[in-house]
């Protein structure tokens, strides 16, 4: 379980900081 | 100051490498018992090479061949998404449906960091990149709750053949639902940016 869930987490993670970046 | 991207990327494969190389061994390192694991151990060691990538191109900008980053990544994400394909096999359709759609969701990262190798100034494909990212990182944890929830202690049972298919429709409706959620997400923080 844990290594689908902390996985998945840091590519939010990512995706938000991408996100972030590409619109400031 | 610092390649803060490529710095929690090798940081956090690190980590994972440890745990996945410990859990294939648990016995001592003498008996493999999960190759599993070392599958795992595998992909995230294409991620380490991405963010060493990411931390050279911050440090020798003129060293490393351009784009180099973005097709580390696209690399890693292949592997990840041909790693997962291996899911497939010998699995309940169940399992096979969930990892196809994860599968779907890795590749649209590897595609997008492709095409970034050609496009690097392009807001579009970064914008596309962390859709993507959200999607694949959003469905990875539901798939753990799918095929792994902590709380099920009994299989589930199915009482028909239309049970499982509704199930299975379910699951591809959960996928649609992560694709709007990461999509109005990015629109919001785009807004509030």
């Amino acid at each position: 379980f844990a290594g689908y869930v902390l996985p998945g987490a840091a590519f939010v993670a990512f995706g938000l900081k991408w996100t972030l970046d590409a619109s400031t | 100051g610092l390649p803060v991207e490529g710095i929690i990327k090798l940081l956090v494969t690190a980590i994972g490498i440890l745990a996945s190389v410990v859990a294939a061994y648990p016995s001592g390192f003498g008996q493999l018992q999960h190759v599993g694991d070392i599958l795992y151990a595998t992909v995230y060691l294409f991620f380490a090479i991405s963010g060493l990538v990411d931390v050279l191109t911050f440090y020798c900008p003129y060293a490393i061949p351009y784009g180099l980053n973005h097709f580390s990544l696209a690399l890693a994400f292949t592997i990840e998404g041909l790693m997962f394909c291996l899911h497939l096999q010998r699995q309940a359709f169940m399992e096979q449906h969930v990892h196809v759609l994860l599968v779907c969701a890795i590749f649209a990262c590897a595609v997008v960091s492709l095409i970034e190798i050609v496009l690097p100034y392009s807001l579009l494909m970064k914008f596309a990149r962390a859709f993507s990212s959200l999607i694949h990182g959003s469905w990875y944890i539901q798939s753990g709750f799918i095929l792994y929830d902590p709380n099920r202690v009994t299989p589930t049972q199915w009482n028909s053949s239309q049970d499982y298919n509704n199930a299975l429709i379910w699951i591809s409706l959960t996928f649609a639902w992560h694709a709007a959620g990461a999509f109005i997400c990015l629109l919001v923080i785009i807004l509030i940016s």
